[in-house]
């Protein structure tokens, strides 16, 4: 049975893990603490977030190869996939600041939707071989 | 010269007219900032300002809403940050770009790693990804380790497993930057710069007044901003749409008669940091700024000068009431233009009344004053010596930056200023934060206490066996006075004892997942005994007996009631643990929360020094009947008729 346990000869008092509410004053640099959750990194070490362990890709075929596979690669993958969304986000950002900002001044003659680098684009690029796929 | 190009080729069209282009320009401000201050307030309100507070809290064990790093949160600040910047608001990208990058990894990590994330190596993910938004928003990957490093995991352990982690997503996310090539330059930068000309001994003193007045403007910026904050929960919290159209208009109204300001920061940057090459007509680079010499009469010289100075003014006192405001919003980049604008005002005295031309590199003191206030508002110094490094590639200007940048600390240090603006909007906004630094003064203070003046001391135990529907409705009675987050776990043979013996602590919401876990019904679960502790054998082999001893922590931190307060904060800080028992000869007197240490240190600190922020109330109220008077003069009488 849960019991409320006060300690002979203690104060009453409160907290976070206690019943009172008026243990502390209320003071402004302490208002926002009720919107956060401590996190105990020792009890929460070694416990998984998610229970749900059901990955489809790994119960079809070669089930043990996909998950060895899985298992040495999914911090590289977990790494990689969140750099490349990070950098396609990056990019659409400068982008579509710059066709914004650029909007605000003029326009491109030939399509309205591209921003000042994309319509120059070509004219002050010397780069016109086609022959190197590297420089192309 | 490429621009005046493809605009003489007809590639690019200004607007024409002596109206238009004025009417369109403010128009297309007004739009971008109504429609990103739309987009935070109706639909993804965690996707307003820069995130970094919330993110350096939560990195340090206190978790936050989770809809912060939510996917609808990526999506709005993704669309409504350029939108606000395009605006021409005075706010950068670079900090919200912290926020959605750490969204990133926290969804992804969330979906990928589901079955094996823990919270710890959640952290590493999130300081990675932070790190990376800081990348791709500088085009500087090592800088945005460091700013990782530096900033968000200041109060974490930042071991060697989230540096890699953190040096191969930046590798990653610019890289891929790279190839998108999003100014169709081969750069991932607008302001990446380089310099031929070597600097002075002599040039010294110079850089260290534009680290003075980073320092200063940290100093000043972030306390007028604070102060504004107020002002604004005050009195403007119930318009904030309103008032991102009034910023938006003023800034654009203000901004369109001024070179400087009128353009993008970044691309102003990018101007303001370039080296001019005279007499040199084959160069890429061509700027009014790189026409003057000593022989420029004096008119011009005055007109260029006073418009840089106008733009560091107008620049600053933008930033001030611009950052806070609900759109997205970062204050970095700002802050670098400011210094931007200074430093090429200082240049153009130098080269004019010192030096002479083509002695000093004047885009070099634009540069030196950028990295004076990015530092001044930060409170960094390595990170920003490494992002202006790698902006620049200029190795040999590394000691001018490394001067800049430390005596840009020195008076921030010496002027009592703990932190950057992120540091100090924790504290504004009352943030829990287990800070790493401690001042002498705090430290003589919090000595004097112990556990035992700290500690809630009347608790809620649940004895090491108990009936599962006493734990449910324990944990899910809404009416319950049990409105905790953890239970110290006690003896069964202390079940009637005034004083009990501790045998564990378990979390509440280990518990609740767990009984989720039992296909127990209601009736069931009256006989259906739980325990903690002891075994299915020392409990005769009952039926209906669930173990709940994996949830358990069977050995918490605990403490005696004399020990220091300064002791139990280190143990929250270096353990990370949240809760500390406090027993005296083995039984349970009390216990402390993370919380409850953070709050008795501002409490105590309040107490002997003071708020840590001072409002001038009267100035606000009266700033608010000027504001108020003009409100009135522009709505509706009691006819309904406009004034």
């Amino acid at each position: 049975m849960p019991t409320t346990y006060v300690p002979i000869n203690q104060p009453i008092g409160d907290g976070e893990d206690v019943i009172d509410t008026n243990r502390f004053t209320n003071i402004p640099e302490t208002q926002n603490f009720d919107q956060f959750v401590t996190i105990d990194k020792i009890a929460e070490e070694n416990r998984p977030l998610s229970v749900d362990s059901d990955r489809e890709f790994l119960n079809s075929k070669y089930r043990h190869y996909r998950e060895v596979i899985w298992d040495r690669a999914k911090t590289f993958i977990t790494l990689s996939s969140t750099a490349i969304v990070i950098g396609c986000i990056a990019g659409f950002l400068q982008v579509f600041t710059e066709t914004l900002v650029n909007w605000k001044t003029g326009h491109c003659q030939r399509n309205w939707l591209l921003n000042k680098s994309f319509c120059c684009n070509g004219v002050v690029n010397e780069v016109t071989s086609t022959s190197n796929l590297l420089l192309k | 010269r490429q621009e005046f190009e493809c605009e003489a080729q007809g590639l690019w069209i200004a607007w024409k007219g002596h109206v238009s282009p004025f009417i369109i320009f403010m128009l297309l401000s007004v739009l971008f900032a109504l429609i990103s201050t739309l987009l935070v307030k109706y639909v993804a309100p965690m996707a307003t300002g820069s995130g970094i507070s919330e993110i350096k809290v939560w990195v340090s064990g206190f978790e936050y809403n989770k809809e912060f790093l939510g996917f609808l949160t990526l999506v709005i600040k993704s669309v409504a940050l350029p939108l606000a910047i395009s605006s021409g608001l005075s706010v950068g990208k670079e900090g919200p770009s912290v926020h959605y990058a750490t969204c990133c990894g926290y969804l992804l990590t969330k979906w990928l790693l589901r079955d094996t994330l823990t919270y710890s190596s959640q952290y590493e993910y999130i300081t990675a990804a932070s790190g990376a938004g800081v990348a791709v928003a500088f085009g500087a990957p090592i800088g945005g380790v460091l700013f990782g490093l530096e900033e968000i995991a200041s109060a974490n352990r930042f071991n060697s497993s989230t540096l890699w982690k953190s040096y191969y997503v930046a590798l990653v996310a610019i890289t891929t930057l790279k190839y998108i090539d999003p100014f169709r330059n081969g750069r991932v930068i607008l302001f990446n710069v380089t310099y031929d000309r070597d600097w002075k001994v002599q040039e010294i003193p110079i850089f260290i007044a534009l680290g003075i007045f980073g320092g200063l403007y940290g100093k000043y910026i972030s306390k007028w901003n604070i102060n504004f904050i107020h002002f604004r929960k005050m009195y403007l919290s119930s318009w904030p749409v309103q008032e991102v159209l009034f910023l938006a208009t003023l800034t654009a109204l203000i901004s369109y008669f001024n070179e400087f300001l009128k353009l993008d920061m970044t691309e102003s940057m990018g101007i303001l940091f370039h080296e001019c090459v005279k007499n040199d007509n084959t160069s890429t680079f061509s700027h009014r700024l790189c026409q003057l010499d000593e022989n420029t009469h004096a008119f011009e010289f005055l007109k260029i000068f006073t418009s840089l100075c106008f733009a560091t003014v107008i620049r600053a006192l933008l930033v001030v009431v611009s950052y806070g405001a609900r759109v997205p919003a970062g204050i970095f980049v700002p802050s670098m233009a400011v210094g931007a604008t200074f430093g090429r005002a200082v240049s153009l005295l130098v080269e004019r009344f010192i030096s002479g031309p083509s002695v000093i590199t004047p885009g070099a003191y634009a540069f030196l004053g950028a990295a004076a206030t990015l530092s001044g508002i930060t409170n960094l110094t390595l990170t920003v010596v490494v992002i202006m490094f790698e902006l620049t590639g200029a190795f040999m200007y590394i000691i001018p930056l490394m001067i800049v940048v430390a005596i840009t600390r020195i008076i921030l240090s010496t002027s009592g200023i703990s932190g950057g603006i992120a540091d100090q909007m924790i504290m504004v906004n009352g943030f829990p934060y287990l800070e790493d630094e401690q001042d002498e003064e705090e430290e003589e203070t919090l000595e004097k206490y112990t556990a035992e003046q700290l500690m809630s001391s009347k608790l809620i135990t649940i004895n090491e066996t108990i009936y599962l529907s006493e734990l449910e409705s324990l944990l899910y009675d809404s009416a319950s006075e049990y409105s905790v987050h953890g239970f110290p776990i006690t003896k069964d043979e202390d079940k009637f004892e005034k004083e009990k013996r501790c045998i564990g602590y378990v979390l509440k919401r280990h518990l609740a997942s767990k009984i989720m876990m039992q296909s127990v019904n209601s009736t069931k679960a009256q006989t259906t005994l739980v325990y903690f502790n002891k075994s299915n054998e020392e409990l005769g082999h009952r039926e209906n007996c669930i173990g709940f001893k994996d949830i358990m922590n069977e050995s918490p931190i605990s403490v005696k009631k004399a020990v220091p307060v300064t002791l139990l904060f280190r143990m929250f800080k270096e353990l990370g643990c949240k809760t500390i028992i406090v027993e005296e000869s083995g039984i349970l007197k009390g216990l402390v929360t993370a919380k409850d240490i953070l709050r008795f240190k501002r409490i105590k600190y309040r107490e002997v020094h003071g708020a840590k922020f001072t409002y001038n109330e009267a100035l606000d109220r009266r700033c608010w009947s000027v504001i108020h008077f003009i409100i009135k003069r522009f709505t509706t009488n009691r006819n309904g008729n406009v004034i």
